[in-house]
């Protein structure tokens, strides 16, 4: 495998967090289907905001994560 | 609307400001936050009171970092705000990061907080996220001229999911009788205040009307034109859409398709082989090519040629065979040729002298199949072409199917 740069090591940290935030992620450090996981929760958000449904995080998806926002989870249910 | 959509059982609800950020004007402050109110009071039949002291439904306040919830902010950018839907406690409640830069109006170095206000106060009236771009609770901050300000149908619609309708839906009157300007907010409509100072709040309102049912027969509209092969008809906020593809009649706002023209038209036209549709609004005009509007607009009306005494357009349209726009105003009209782009001579010539049986001002002018439609008041009067002749007369919304 290539080695990650720094840059995409950001990116995936500030997606995680936005994920964890917004769409209710939670990161099983053990669990196998840890990229299974994200990547549906990438997909989720894609689907939300009319990107290309990809489960990737492509520079478009990453512009809508970088934007300023209101903090209320889109998906999550308040108790 | 958020899971088990909990609202407010009441249709008085109370807010209180608990602080002021120091970015803006105390002043300004109350005024974003009274019109973010207004917003949702003009279209449901909720009431705001705004408390001083003590336990309010809605507890607004600016806060950093941590700040006794389970959302803390995250420094300048990021979260802008957050709300808590309807319920006891923080439930209502809204929250904005002061580490923000929050301003009175729309520019590239802060949050406007009236537009933010609004979005977090729909949550606190129980609105969820959502996904149309455009709407007021799509999540992302969209910069904006909030000028005349109007609602979005996705979040009219949301809302009065929740609590319906006002109590009082007045008609929209008839475009010969109404001005376009805003209407005066009446008593019911205003955030009330129940304060031992009795401060009045200065707020310049933007009314959202009922949305007119499509086969009333009083149905006027302000201005219409076709757009890629589509008919939309304006009348205030509101559009209707009429295409080819689909047989039912779209309803949307202005403000959902072109934000900074939200308040309505006088005219509008389309020239097809430049994919462009101008806008006419008192003394000036937009020029838009589907969804963008042209950049160095609005210009005046008086760059096409008009003397300063033409004040505004009454309806316009585009002949796509001589490639000639016609522009009316009162009982005259003035011919304009879009490849030399200037007014023809011998204009203005009054309209019933060349256009047959139209006696009288005209609403807006649609050209399609060959034919021009002059709508006036809720008749429209279909006109050939060629021969400039009248052909029939008809209801305005005979295009809607009723």
């Amino acid at each position: 495998f290539p080695v990650v740069s720094e840059k995409e090591k950001e990116d995936m940290q500030l997606a995680k967090k936005y994920l964890q935030s917004f769409y209710d992620f939670k990161e099983e450090k053990n669990s196998l289907f840890k990229t299974k996981n994200l990547a549906n929760k990438i997909r989720e958000m894609q689907s939300f905001f009319g990107l290309e449904v990809t489960g990737e995080l492509n520079p478009e998806t990453l512009d809508i994560m970088k934007q300023p926002r209101c903090g209320i989870p889109d998906v999550r249910s308040y108790s | 609307t958020f899971p088990l959509s909990p609202r407010w059982k009441k249709e008085d609800v109370t807010y209180r400001i608990l602080n002021y950020t120091p970015d803006m004007l105390q002043s300004d402050v109350e005024e974003a936050i009274a019109k973010a109110l207004q917003l949702w009071s003009s279209v449901t039949p909720l009431r705001f009171t705004r408390l001083y002291t003590g336990q309010a439904d809605i507890m607004i306040s600016f806060a950093a970092g941590y700040h006794g919830d389970f959302y803390s902010f995250d420094g300048p950018g990021g979260t802008l705000a957050h709300a808590y839907p309807p319920g006891n406690g923080i439930g209502g409640d809204a929250h904005f990061d002061e580490d923000e830069n929050w301003t009175k109006f729309t520019t590239y170095n802060g949050y406007n907080l009236f537009l933010v206000a609004a979005h977090e106060l729909g949550h606190s009236l129980g609105l969820g996220h959502s996904d149309v771009f455009g709407a007021l609770m799509y999540p992302i901050y969209m910069a904006k001229d909030t000028r005349d300000y109007r609602l979005p149908q996705d979040d009219i619609d949301g809302i009065q999911a929740l609590y319906g309708p006002p109590r009082e839906s007045p008609a929209l009157p008839t475009k010969a009788f109404a001005p376009q300007e805003p209407t005066e907010m009446t008593s019911a409509e205003a955030p009330t205040e129940v304060s031992p100072r009795e401060e009045p709040t200065e707020m310049t309102p933007s009314k959202t009307p009922t949305r007119p049912e499509d086969c009333d027969p009083h149905l006027t509209f302000d201005a219409i034109t076709t757009l890629r092969g589509e008919i939309l008809f304006f009348k205030g906020s509101y559009v209707w859409r009429k295409s080819p593809y689909f047989s039912d009649i779209e309803h949307d706002t202005i403000s959902s398709f072109w934000p900074p023209l939200a308040a309505g038209f006088d005219a509008a036209y389309e020239v097809d082989r430049k994919d462009r549709v101008v806008f006419f609004k008192d003394g000036q005009y937009w020029a838009v090519s589907g969804y963008r509007i042209e950049p160095g607009f609005p210009k005046p009306i008086q760059n096409l040629g008009f003397p300063t005494s033409v004040g505004k357009i009454d309806a316009a349209v585009h002949d796509q065979i001589t490639k000639k726009t016609y522009f009316f105003v009162g009982n005259k009209y003035w011919s304009f040729n879009e490849n030399t782009q200037s007014m023809e001579r011998g204009y203005p010539r009054k309209i019933a002298a060349d256009f047959q049986g139209i006696g009288h001002t005209v609403d807006a002018v649609l050209q399609k199949n060959g034919h021009f439609y002059f709508f006036h008041g809720s008749n429209q009067y279909e006109v050939d072409i060629k021969n400039k002749k009248l052909i029939r007369i008809m209801k305005s919304n005979s295009w809607f199917n009723c």
